[in-house]
């Protein structure tokens, strides 16, 4: 076998014509991770790699929601989930509720690779993936002015008197 | 949410899945994204599953385990098995989101209910697209 492939998605919300005036942004985003597995995959990387790379990634780009420029729960706060796994040995790795871990999809291939667990949570979960060097940021990292203001419209939206 | 599924020239799949949750969630729900079999599940013997959408039914419903089952066991395609989980057991239900679906032999399949996904892939042979709407 010398052949390899890679497909990403970017969320299957509420996306319009509309919505995504702003489409090459994101077309833009979408060419450049696959650039990005591309490359690894090319020159024999492993599809983990490919994987946690591209998704890093998303979670640095604010157009997505995942990392920077998640959207905010009913309180207002950033809660990120992630998950891994490895078709060949069925090992897997996640971890759910953080909001001080950059990228989460890399704490979560440490669950797989190094906890001897599969799920993590909250404060466990930072602390594992502090523990274990991983870049750790202030959640108000993740809040970006668009999603704020979107977060702000919908807690308006949702008073009904 | 985003996710990625791929392939490696050793014939390795992987699959993982990264999300902020549904907007305006109650504190501390979780959705699918971190639990395996719902949102993300790979397995060289099948594929490799990324889901995104309304994650209680994806859990509910073991969504991206199913797939990999329906493979398995009914011997169905990427496209079938896709198809069948979003068509059959999603929607009926009144769940929205999708699915990509990648297995060892390169075969891919997207499928979704909702009025776009954000979606794209590459193969060695120069399979390269990008997609947002059901185009």
């Amino acid at each position: 076998q010398n052949s390899y492939a890679i497909m990403l998605h970017g969320g299957a919300g509420n996306i319009t014509q509309e919505n995504t005036k702003n489409s090459e942004q994101y077309k833009n985003a979408l060419d450049s991770a696959m650039f990005i597995g591309e490359n690894i995959l090319k020159n024999g990387g492993s599809s983990l790699d490919a994987v946690e790379k591209v998704i890093c990634f998303f979670e640095d780009c604010p157009l997505f929601n995942a990392g920077k420029g998640a959207v905010f729960n009913a309180d207002g706060h950033n809660e990120l989930d992630a998950s891994i796994m490895d078709g060949k040995t069925l090992q897997a790795g996640a971890v759910a509720g953080v909001s001080d871990i950059k990228n989460p999809i890399s704490a979560a291939r440490l669950v797989m690779e190094k906890s001897g667990h599969v799920l993590l949570i909250t404060d466990g979960a930072s602390k594992f993936a502090r523990e274990n060097g991983l870049e750790m940021v202030d959640s108000s990292y993740f809040k970006t002015e668009e999603s704020w203001q979107r977060y702000l419209k919908a807690k308006k939206d949702d008073k009904h008197g | 949410t985003v996710g990625c599924v791929a392939l490696d020239k050793s014939g390795n799949l992987a699959a993982g899945t990264s999300t902020g949750g549904m907007s305006m969630k109650k504190f501390g729900r979780v959705g699918d994204s971190p639990i395996i079999g719902a949102g993300t599940y790979a397995n060289n013997n099948t594929c490799a599953v990324s889901c995104t959408g309304w994650g209680e039914f994806f859990i509910r419903n073991s969504i991206a385990f199913q797939i990999n089952a329906l493979i398995a066991f009914k011997n169905l395609s990427v496209n079938e098995a896709a198809d069948y989980v979003i068509n059959q057991v999603l929607t009926p239900q009144g769940g929205t989101g999708g699915v990509i679906v990648l297995d060892a032999k390169g075969n891919f399949a997207f499928s979704f209910n909702t009025t776009g996904m954000f979606r794209a892939v590459s193969k060695s042979d120069g399979t390269r697209f990008i997609k947002m709407f059901k185009e």
